[in-house]
Formats: structure tokens, C-alpha cells, sequence
């Protein structure tokens, strides 16, 4: 764009990085130090045998958490606390569960299929409880080819505003300015695919993972109604209010 | 505003 200058990319791709790196909740050095660290069957086991409502609890709370820290990313996000507030939660609603997946890569570790949650490493069958088997294993698919991008900690920042800021999002109010926001970071996020001399499909690959992204978040939103249906109470009495407001 | 009460608290709680 001629409006936006090198300089100006380099710095935005300098404080969305910070930003992310402030808020990624695990650093990629603890992540690695904890990489041997895997669940043993009888512990896999223990979570197999809670009741479906427990782990639903449990992973509802974990969600929550990394829901915070994508809060913390987004309020540091040059220029997302000067959209209106309807337009900042209306991002955040449908946005920080899709950040929370595009983050996950980090946190997976692709040669034995598992993923950092509650301590340790775990697979799929760790989660079995849920009764959700198929979106449980459609994430481990999604962070599994995510990682295959092996984008750096900066495309990766880069890439986590970019869905963040998506201006299509229902029931925006100043669609113009998210837009702006959002283009802003695309460039930013292409010049640093160009400045890291990554290859020229890379950038299709990631719009291509926006799609994705948002069929795993209806499919959490469907198995979470029918999870409701059958237990309202739980999901009433037990479940952090951050999730219920979001996926409410 | 009540609906998302949470959330904008999380927004307005300054940056640390």
C-alpha cells in the first residue's frame, strides 16, 4: 500500500510480537522443558473415568484461562481499544476462541499427537470423556498441520491479530475501521512472510486456515449446546462466567 | 453491557 510505509510494517510487526509474546501464556522454552512430560496410562485413564460433566468442567476452565491472555493480546493490539466497545467485544466473542486454536500449535507436539493441557502432554484419547471425539480429533488435526507451517513466534503474532481483527464478523458496528485495522495487519503479517523469505504460497495457506478455524468454533458452539441440553445446570452453576458470556 | 459484564471489565482493566 503506498499509505503505509516500511517502517511503519516493521514497527507494527514489532509491537504485535510483543504483544504476543507477553500474553502466550507459555513460553516456547517452558513448553519444551515440559515436552518429555507426557500422561501415563493409569493418568489417562483417571481422566477417561470422570463423569462427561467434570472434564467438560475442566476444560471449560483451562479455556477460560487461555481466554484471558487473548483478552491481554487483543488490549495491546495497536488501535483495538479505539474501536467502540461493542465492536471490541464483538470481536473477542467470536475471535478468542479461534486465537486460542492458531496458539495451540505451540503447544503441540506433532510426533506423538499431543497437547500441553493440565500439566502435561496429552492425546486425544486424554479427552475422551467429553463425548466429543470427532471435533477433539479435528482440533489435534488442525494444530498438527498448523505446526507443519512452522511459522516463527512473529508470524505466528502476526497471523493471531489478523483472525483476531476479522472484519466480517456479525454485528459489527463500525465494520470500516476493523477493516482498516485489519489490512493494516495483513501487510504486516506479508511483509514479514517476505522478510523471513518464506515461501510465496504460505500466505493462501494461512487465509486458507481462516476457514478451518471457523468451523472448529461453530462445532465447539454445537457440541457445547448439546452438552447444555442435557446438563443446564452444570453449565449454569459450574462453568466460569468469562466462558458462558463468550459461547453463552 | 450486563450481558458481557466480565469482558468489559477484562477491557477496562488497565494494561500491567
Amino acid at each position: 500500500s503506498p499509505t503505509v510505509s516500511m517502517a511503519e510494517l516493521d514497527h507494527q510487526v514489532q509491537l504485535i510480537s510483543k504483544s504476543h509474546l507477553e500474553t502466550c501464556q507459555y513460553l516456547r522454552e517452558e513448553l519444551q522443558q515440559m515436552s518429555w512430560q507426557n500422561f501415563l496410562q493409569d493418568e489417562v485413564e483417571s481422566y477417561q473415568s470422570k463423569p462427561r460433566e467434570v472434564m467438560w468442567q475442566l476444560c471449560a476452565v483451562k479455556i477460560t484461562e487461555a481466554i484471558q491472555y487473548v483478552v491481554e493480546f487483543a488490549k495491546r493490539i495497536d488501535g483495538f481499544m479505539d474501536l467502540c466497545q461493542n465492536d471490541q467485544i464483538v470481536l473477542l466473542k467470536a475471535g478468542s476462541l479461534e486465537v486460542i486454536f492458531v496458539r495451540m500449535c505451540r503447544m503441540f507436539d506433532s510426533q506423538n499427537n499431543t497437547v500441553f493441557f493440565d500439566g502435561k502432554f496429552a492425546g486425544p484419547d486424554v479427552f475422551r470423556a467429553l463425548g466429543c471425539d470427532d471435533l477433539i480429533s479435528s482440533v489435534f488435526d488442525f494444530a498438527k498441520s498448523m505446526c507443519s507451517l512452522h511459522l516463527s513466534e512473529d508470524e505466528l503474532a502476526l497471523f493471531s491479530a489478523f483472525v483476531l481483527l476479522s472484519a466480517d464478523r456479525s454485528w459489527l458496528q463500525e465494520k470500516l475501521q476493523v477493516e482498516k485495522l485489519q489490512q493494516k495487519t495483513q501487510l504486516a503479517l506479508q511483509h514479514v512472510l517476505q522478510k523471513n523469505q518464506r515461501e510465496d504460497g504460505l500466505l493462501h495457506k494461512l487465509r486458507c486456515k481462516v476457514s478451518a478455524l471457523r468451523s472448529l468454533c461453530s462445532r465447539h458452539t454445537e457440541k457445547l449446546s448439546a452438552f447444555r441440553a442435557v446438563y443446564p445446570d452444570i453449565v449454569g452453576t459450574h462453568f466460569p462466567p468469562l466462558y458462558k458470556e463468550l459461547f453463552g | 453491557k450486563e450481558k458481557h459484564k466480565i469482558l468489559h471489565q477484562l477491557l477496562q482493566n488497565s494494561t500491567s
